[in-house]
């Protein structure tokens, strides 16, 4: 028989057989939602599926976004406090209109979280792109800065709420130019640490993985009268 | 007078029968990271008049079950799915998105007449 499968994959809520070039790690998160509900889904335990107790949200899809952007280099690396400059870029035309943004949150992977190999004390600067990159200008114009932290090592994951950003971007695709992310070494520095930093920017640029982790509810799914008491 | 019900085996009555979807079969093992595959099952079987009376089918399947007897024209009562439960599925899309999502009524736990 041959298997109807493009209909059974709209009804996935797919136009067509995803073929994936590269493998994504699927956060610890994702996997513990998807095993709680595969437990309850067993033991016959009613699940309100509209509602993602893990993360307290409402929402019946969960999207792990990787981010798409690149490094950038500044020629006067040595001058500058600058250890890592990167625009972090996310596709957000996967989620179709109808469906209500209720989280967005962006995970930034800076490597192990141990306490071998201690770097110097970093900032941490996260700011929305408001002009499009332009080849051969080193730096994308940073508009509005929403965060500007300090990194003490060691340090892991770091998530920041992106929810505004996204509905906006969301809202309007034009809007998404993506993120400037800037770290800079905390205080100054002399010659003889110049060296050892060159090797921590080097394994910083080496570890950071970010994505974005997208959680959306579709209204025609979830009606408000859904939400089972609990 | 009580209508001499058509005697039916047991295992032609409606009941669940197990079915296990793998995704292998139908090579999507390719891009749903988990699960495997999942126990879909479904509902087969006849629905005799006596069966309505006993198993949970719905008022009108009786109905339908005893017009049926009286006007063999009227077809019978059907075996149907009466309880079902959803499933969930992580998969990555052609964006190199994970995605993790539930889709409602996708397992046959229970079957009756309808």
């Amino acid at each position: 028989l041959r298997f109807r499968e493009h209909v059974f994959l709209k009804f996935l809520g797919l136009d067509k057989v995803p073929s994936p070039q590269k493998f994504q790690p699927v956060p610890y998160i994702m996997k513990k939602i998807f095993q709680d509900q595969e437990a309850a889904a067993t033991t016959g335990v009613s699940q309100d599926l509209c509602y993602v107790k893990e993360l307290g949200v409402r929402g019946n899809v969960l999207r792990l976004l990787p981010d798409q952007g690149f490094f950038l280099y500044s020629e006067n690396f040595s001058e500058a406090s600058s250890c890592l400059q990167k625009l972090l870029y996310f596709n957000l035309s996967a989620i179709k209109d109808k469906k209500q943004l209720t989280m967005a949150q962006l995970g930034l992977d800076l490597g192990p979280n141990t306490y071998y190999n201690l770097g110097p004390e970093m900032e941490l600067a996260l700011s929305l792109v408001q002009e499009p990159h332009v080849w051969g200008r080193f730096i994308p114009k940073p508009g509005k800065m929403f965060v500007l932290q300090s990194v003490p090592w060691p340090q892991g994951v770091l998530y920041f709420n992106l929810l505004d950003v996204a509905k906006d971007w969301n809202d309007n695709h034009q809007k998404n130019l993506g993120l400037f992310l800037e770290m800079l070494v905390k205080g100054d520095r002399d010659a003889g640490v110049n060296f050892q930093l060159e090797d921590i920017c080097a394994r910083l640029r080496r570890s950071l993985h970010a994505s974005l982790l997208v959680v959306t509810l579709n209204p025609e799914q979830c009606h408000p009268s859904s939400r089972k008491r609990r | 007078a009580a209508i001499p019900a058509p005697y039916a085996s047991c295992k032609n009555l409606c009941h669940r029968h197990q079915l296990f979807i793998n995704f292998r079969d139908l090579g999507w093992h390719k891009w749903i990271i988990a699960p495997k595959g999942f126990m879909a099952n479904y509902c087969h079987g006849d629905c005799p008049f006596s069966m309505t009376t006993s198993l949970n089918s719905s008022n009108y399947a009786f109905m339908q079950a005893l017009m049926h007897v009286v006007d063999p024209a009227i077809p019978q009562a059907v075996c149907i799915p009466t309880k079902l439960s959803p499933i969930s599925m992580l998969y990555q899309d052609n964006d190199d998105n994970v995605i993790l999502r539930h889709y409602e009524d996708m397992v046959v736990d229970e079957c009756g007449c309808g």
